[in-house]
């Protein structure tokens, strides 16, 4: 839980189907 | 069959197919440069590439399936590396030159403007024409990139669960798919068994410059953060803080 604290932008984006280049 | 289960060939095309689109900062940039408005368009393009670069880690053959722990400390431990080595091979081609985008490149010289950054571009700069020098291939490149990204992270975890000692087996396989596949790489290049080697080799060495300028560059940022001279936010935060 604490590393997805810590990281939780990067826990999103890796956890995200959608790839942030279709996002963007 | 490693644990792509895929040929050299195909996996080089995947990791190929996998590569970010060219990003543009898309600021009007003022010239000369000051060192909050050099820091800030550094971290902005940062910023943005990172976010490009965990689509591209996804897109690795065999990264999503290794445990969100073991992505995650990958990604933290490599980050600034990765953003390196693309800035190095946007700039092969480019001598004395750092091509940080299309729309944002810089002179050795323009560094001056940035307290101690100076000593990391000359550093970005020699790693670039060694790889200027080596005629590095596109195909060798990805290779090297996804080498830092599986790398990163091999040695400084010991796992502790079934499921951790699980997914580092996955890493270690899939390591050596990327061996293999820069193997291959080479290979195609018409050298002699014994070029081939030390190809294998030089570019390898070169990896260890790369995570030497990277920690450099970390220190630098951390810094510039703690002098408050750019603001560090999201991603780039997150990032920066977990490495430091």
């Amino acid at each position: 839980t604490s590393l997805k604290e810590k990281h939780k932008i990067l826990h999103q984006l890796l956890q995200n189907s959608t790839s942030p280049v279709d996002l963007a | 069959a490693h644990q792509s289960g895929m040929s050299p060939e195909e996996f080089i095309s995947r990791i190929i197919e996998a590569e970010p689109p060219d990003i543009y900062l898309m600021e009007d940039l003022k010239k000369p440069f000051t060192e909050a408005s050099m820091m800030m368009s550094l971290t902005n393009l940062a910023d943005k590439e990172l976010v490009l670069m965990i689509s591209w880690a996804k897109k690795i053959p065999g990264f999503v399936e290794l445990s969100l722990v073991d992505q995650i400390h990958l990604l933290k431990c490599c980050w600034l590396e990765i953003l390196m080595l693309g800035l190095m091979w946007r700039s092969v081609d480019h001598p004395g030159k750092l091509i940080f985008s299309p729309d944002f490149k810089l002179n050795r010289e323009e560094g001056v403007c940035v307290e101690g950054i100076m000593d990391i571009f000359d550093m970005l700069l020699a790693a670039t024409s060694r790889f200027r020098e080596l005629k590095l291939q596109r195909e060798e490149y990805v290779c090297l990139k996804a080498m830092i990204l599986l790398n990163s992270n091999v040695v400084t975890s010991s796992p502790q669960t079934a499921e951790e000692l699980e997914s580092r087996n996955k890493l270690l396989r899939l390591l050596d798919s990327v061996i293999d596949a820069l193997v291959w790489a080479i290979s195609k290049l018409g050298l002699s068994t014994q070029e081939q080697t030390l190809r294998l080799g030089h570019l390898t060495m070169l990896l260890s410059h790369i995570r030497h300028v990277s920690n450099k560059g970390m220190d630098h940022l951390s810094t510039m953060k703690r002098k408050n001279v750019v603001l560090v936010y999201d991603l780039l935060l997150e990032m920066l803080d977990a490495s430091t």
